[in-house]
């Protein structure tokens, strides 16, 4: 389900990244979508959640998260917390496993890239059960780490090390 | 006054986000 938001105010940018992971994943992935936003909804109140743009703004996502749930009836991901839990961690490990493999094999591209980045922000979302364990903790920062260093490399013409 | 009119309704806003999205989880 594609959401139709209203842009984002700037005092809430730094939730755009997972607002764009959200519409990544429509149509392919519902439960991810769900996780990424109701993260945005939950990072937007603790920023902002006095001036009228982001009140305007938080309404309409919490709006679109409502009817989420509602199109989503038979996505226990969705319904049961602890399922979904366990299906953002497995989705973002995956992610994280597949890039970390082609890293590990000199295969640097775009996709490793993408994956390591994805990753990173899906461990982010994890925040939303509750506190990070430890791996989970390493597994972000070193995603977030490679995402940005493969991409200068990529960028700059430099083989990774 | 008005402006206390307004600055109760946005407190009410607010927490009507926060509210909501604790019975969006809890569903």
């Amino acid at each position: 389900m594609a959401a139709k938001l209203p842009p984002v105010p700037p005092t809430l940018r730094s939730v755009q990244h997972y607002l764009k992971t959200a519409t990544e994943h429509d149509g392919r992935d519902a439960a991810v979508s769900y996780y990424c936003r109701l993260y945005a909804v939950q990072k937007s109140l603790q920023i902002d959640k006095k001036s009228p743009d982001a009140v305007k703004f938080i309404t309409t996502l919490m709006d679109h998260l409502e009817q989420a749930k509602k199109q989503n009836a038979d996505n226990e991901a969705i319904h049961t917390e602890t399922i979904g839990h366990a299906h953002i961690e497995q989705y973002a490990l995956k992610l994280f496993l597949y890039a970390d493999n082609e890293d590990r094999s000199s295969r640097f591209g775009k996709n490793v890239v993408k994956s390591f980045y994805t990753a990173g922000m899906l461990f982010d979302v994890l925040e939303t059960f509750g506190e990070l364990n430890d791996d989970i903790e390493k597994n972000r920062k070193y995603a977030k780490w490679k995402a940005t260093y493969i991409h200068k490399c990529i960028k700059e013409g430099l083989q990774p090390q | 006054s008005n402006t206390v009119g307004q600055s109760t309704a946005a407190s009410a806003e607010q927490d009507d986000l926060t509210s909501r999205l604790a019975r969006l989880r809890q569903q």
